[in-house]
């Protein structure tokens, strides 16, 4: 953040919309940044009042090129927007690269998510270094509808204005870290020999034959599959990945997302199962096993359809693991099992635990 | 085929990674220091603090993921540290 005496010596702050971009209707701009000021006003005593004419702490600008102000902008993409520290005249406003399109949904640039960020530097927050954060210098492929402000800006603007004062202090996300030992997943599916952990709103690609691991947001990959995923696997038989949440699924080819959501009853799962804990692909039984709770469907993949005599219970099917699991994935014959940071290596012959080890095992931590 | 040279990678890139040096991390064209040390080359400096950021390896070299991640769309505000 800028030093405590360069921010806002003020709450209340006033900004002007001096002119819109062409990509969207008024009325949408006007709301994306109103939601914009929300995400900081949420979490501090600070509130954002608009004029419409005279002086203004914020004044808000769709420009392009050079527009005197010595930070010239460079065209489509690139650069899509910058702000001024808090301060008179040119301090706190902010401008857009109208060479850009904004959007009011996950098209890029979504403005929204441009202004939250640029808001933020327009009240004294630097570019952070965590990849989670808003205020990470580069533009987040991450659904605008779900966005919650991660705890990381959280942290950064309460430090320069002080809390909320709601009752209930407004948390946020953290970003994952890959060797942290406490670390749950929400679902791991293997992808073209690759594998892939879900953790809330991201994936960490793995290559379990070693290499660096990338943290990325699940939309940079698949746009429209959402965060907080449940389920996922891969059917090499198909070549398709299936992701779940709630009761709807999501067809992967690759990184393109071939079909959904469709509803869990496609599948063949009755209409009370509402969620699927887990679910993987047992390739040399062709077989599907969907986890809900203290028992497992089996699919199969053949036959389109599920097998009679389900659900079972886990603790029949799979002695010594336990209701409520969060992932699994099958590795060369092997099941892997995650409950929250403990992964269950489980040998299907032997039908024993071979194994316990930590969830991020594979991560080479 | 022949595989492309990190030579080719770092010519071809160049003026586009002095470019963002310049714009955010303040890269200045002028006082170049003499000698061929590395660590004497700001432009090598400005990268390997480019680097560090953004949490890649620290080559001070413009490798792949280096090139990637300029690429990126990304917020321009280069003013938030010298303006008053």
């Amino acid at each position: 953040t800028v030093p405590k005496s360069s921010a806002w010596q003020k709450n209340d702050i006033t900004y002007k919309i001096v002119n819109f971009t062409p990509d969207m209707p008024r009325a949408d701009v006007e709301s994306s940044i109103k939601r914009a000021f929300k995400v900081w006003s949420d979490v501090t005593p600070l509130t954002f009042t608009r004029v419409y004419q005279g002086d203004c702490d914020i004044e808000i600008q769709f420009v392009t090129g050079d527009h005197k102000d010595n930070s010239p902008f460079d065209g489509p993409n690139g650069v899509l927007a910058h702000a001024f520290q808090p301060g008179p005249n040119i301090g706190g406003d902010t401008h857009f690269d109208d060479d850009e399109t904004f959007t009011k949904n996950s098209q890029q640039y979504n403005l929204f998510l441009v202004a939250a960020h640029e808001f933020g530097h327009a009240l004294g927050l630097h570019h952070s270094t965590d990849e989670g954060a808003l205020m990470y210098p580069n533009y987040p492929n991450t659904d605008p509808d779900s966005f919650r402000l991660p705890q990381d800006d959280i942290n950064g603007i309460q430090s320069l204005y002080g809390k909320s004062s709601n009752p209930i202090q407004p948390t946020g996300p953290s970003t994952p870290t890959k060797c942290d030992p406490n670390i749950a997943f929400d679902a791991v599916m293997t992808l073209r020999g690759e594998l892939f952990f879900f953790v809330n709103r991201f994936v960490l690609r793995i290559n379990p034959r070693g290499g660096e691991s990338d943290l990325i947001f699940i939309q940079t990959l698949w746009p429209s599959v959402p965060s907080d995923i449940d389920a996922a696997y891969e059917n090499p038989l198909t070549g398709e990945n299936l992701v779940f949440k709630g009761n709807k699924y999501w067809n992967l080819d690759g990184f393109d997302v071939s079909q959904g959501p469709r509803s869990l009853t496609k599948l063949g799962f009755p209409k009370n199962v509402k969620k699927i804990d887990a679910a993987v692909h047992v390739e040399n039984l062709g077989k599907t096993y969907f986890f809900v709770k203290n028992k497992y469907y089996s699919y199969d993949e053949d036959k389109q359809a599920m097998d009679e005599g389900f659900p079972k219970f886990i603790a029949k099917g799979f002695p010594g693991m336990t209701p409520d699991i969060d992932a699994v994935f099958y590795y060369r014959g092997l099941l892997y099992f995650f409950q929250d940071s403990v992964q269950y290596e489980y040998n299907m012959d032997s039908k024993r635990i071979q194994q316990v080890l930590r969830s991020n095992s594979w991560m080479g931590c | 085929f022949p595989a492309a040279s990190q030579e080719d990678l770092e010519s071809k890139y160049a003026k586009m990674a002095q470019k963002y040096l310049e714009r955010f991390y303040d890269l200045k064209t002028t006082g170049r220091p003499v000698g061929r040390n590395k660590n004497n080359n700001p432009f090598v400096k400005k990268l390997e603090e480019m680097q560090e950021f953004f949490g890649l390896e620290v080559t001070g070299k413009l490798d792949e993921k280096t090139v990637e991640m300029m690429e990126k769309p990304r917020c321009g505000v280069q003013d938030i540290g010298e303006y008053n």
